[in-house]
């Protein structure tokens, strides 16, 4: 008899430059048992696109429910509360409706854009928690051919080695675990975002995941040419790998390239390997939901900021408004709405090892409308049974709480004749 | 299709017309052109407008370039086709 909203939790995963590069998504290379996992329990939107294709503007944007010129935020430079509006946030919202909100790792983008405090105490209950390894990231502890360490783009690693012996999003997992542990203790209703830095560059990830990527099946993009009647004010010049210092030693002709061949596909195996370890990361977070036993009260949102070209149109970055720049994987797992609320016992995500799972993933086919980021905080406070906040007027500078998306639960009723062909197993079990 | 088209909108700063170190992310008082795209299933329609960036304004008069690829013969972007269209109605639908 319960409704799908009563009480209900959020957990909220975002992620760093994640392209659609799922097996859920369809891909066939990509090892991403896990999030394959959560997608198989979620409602998995097709076409989800972000607002702007670089980090602290999507975010912002999709954090407060506004376009980029609305909140006037291009750069990196400027915050929006003194710049544009003071404009509430999604997790601030749920703050006021009652919600322990909790920040663990990159949620809002660092720096000024999120007022060198991921906006808290607007936005979360308790400080925001940054992984201790997050700062060795952009240092040299890649090793090199020479033996020597890099601050290379491409830069699988032995953890035991690095510094502090782990990784930020390993860091940012056991944290995770540890609050959901904690809330599920203390039984108040909790909004957790969790935000993963890779596949962001660098390409910096344990070792072991280049096994899942033999060098035989790693391919070129399947237009690595900048096209022809592309105007150049459309290209980006992918700047900040070229900082990379085995990018640099390639001599790589500035803006248009292009990068030599094998190293492209050095590139995208190693981003394929970053997707793989990320997705274990969320499989021990998901896995950690289930062990509490919150999988049955607790909203799962993933997505990411946005994109990344992987080669085509000759490009190695977002910056863009090429669909690969911008098109992002989209899920909710809502209990008893997208699927049914578990029974007493069953498991939805134990963990999958992705080396000995035979990877088979059935892509999703529907929902297929365009749906936006900026859609997030109406869909969200819809799902969780909050007042879903009106929608902005043309000017909305002074109103602190509106949203310039609309919701798209309206589209999750599409799956809904494919859960009734299961209900029948369902009552079986 | 009897369901109302979905479009999604996305935007794009740029400091000069041509790549410059700064193409990727200019500051804000760089920028001086701003593209902003539509996506529907069937197409995505691109324009590069003049933008001011001491009053955040664009000159709808001041376009730098186009860009329109069409999903069915084209999901990669790769063939522009801006220049074989006229764009009013794009255009006004697009503003």
């Amino acid at each position: 008899d319960r409704e799908p909203q009563d009480g209900m939790n959020v957990l909220f995963i975002v992620v760093d430059d994640l392209r659609s590069a799922l097996g859920c998504y369809g891909d066939a290379l990509v090892k991403s048992p896990n999030i394959d996992q959560l997608a198989s329990q979620s409602v998995v939107f097709q076409n989800a696109y972000a607002q702007q294709a670089v980090c602290a503007p999507s975010r912002v944007s999709f954090l407060t429910g506004r376009r980029p010129d609305t909140t006037r935020l291009y750069d990196f430079n400027s915050y929006w509360r003194v710049h544009a509006g003071n404009y509430s946030t999604l997790p601030q919202y749920f703050k006021e409706n009652g919600y322990v909100t909790m920040s663990v790792g990159k949620v809002f983008h660092p720096g000024i854009s999120s007022n060198h405090n991921d906006d808290y105490p607007y936005s979360w209950s308790i400080p925001p928690f940054h992984p201790s390894s997050e700062k060795y990231e952009n240092t040299k502890t890649c090793r090199g051919k020479d033996g020597k360490l890099h601050a290379n783009l491409v830069c699988p690693v032995d953890v035991s080695k690095v510094p502090e012996g782990t990784l930020p999003d390993i860091q940012s997992t056991e944290e995770g675990i540890r609050l959901l542990n904690l809330m599920k203790a203390k039984e108040k209703k909790f909004f957790l975002a969790v935000g993963y830095h890779k596949p962001h560059i660098p390409l910096r990830f344990p070792q072991e995941f280049l096994k899942l990527y033999p060098w035989e099946n790693i391919t070129l993009a399947p237009d690595p040419q900048v096209p022809k009647k592309l105007p150049s004010v459309a290209y980006n010049p992918w700047m900040d790998i070229r900082e990379r210092e085995d990018v640099k030693a390639l001599n790589i002709s500035f803006p248009y390239g292009p990068v030599p061949k094998h190293f492209q596909r050095r590139i995208r195996q190693s981003y394929f390997a970053s997707i793989s370890y990320l997705d274990a990361q969320v499989g021990r977070l998901l896995s950690a939901l289930d062990d509490a036993g919150l999988s049955d009260n607790t909203i799962v949102v993933f997505t990411a900021d946005h994109g990344w070209s992987l080669g085509e149109h000759g490009e190695w970055a977002k910056y863009s408004n090429f669909g690969v720049a911008l098109r992002v994987p989209l899920m909710f797992y809502v209990p008893g709405l997208t699927t049914f609320f578990p029974y007493l016992g069953q498991r939805l995500f134990p963990y999958i090892d992705p080396f000995s799972h035979v990877s088979s993933p059935a892509p999703q086919e529907k929902p297929q409308e365009m749906v936006e980021l900026v859609s997030l905080f109406s869909t969200l406070s819809e799902l969780a049974g909050l007042r879903v906040p009106q929608t902005c007027p043309e000017t909305s500078f002074h109103i602190a709480l509106c949203t310039e998306g609309e919701s798209i639960v309206q589209y999750f009723d599409t799956t809904k004749e494919e859960e009734d062909d299961d209900e029948d197993d369902y009552v079986d079990k | 299709n009897d369901r109302e088209p979905t479009i999604a909108f996305s935007q794009y700063p740029r400091p000069a017309d041509t790549p410059q170190l700064n193409s990727d992310k200019p500051d804000l008082k760089d920028i001086r052109v701003m593209g902003y795209s539509m996506r529907t299933d069937d197409y995505r329609y691109t324009l590069w407008f003049g933008f001011n960036p001491d009053n955040f304004t664009l000159n709808l008069d001041d376009i730098h370039a186009g860009e329109v690829y069409f999903v069915e013969d084209d999901p990669g972007e790769d063939h522009n086709v801006y220049e074989n269209f006229t764009h009013d109605k794009l255009t006004k639908k697009l503003f």
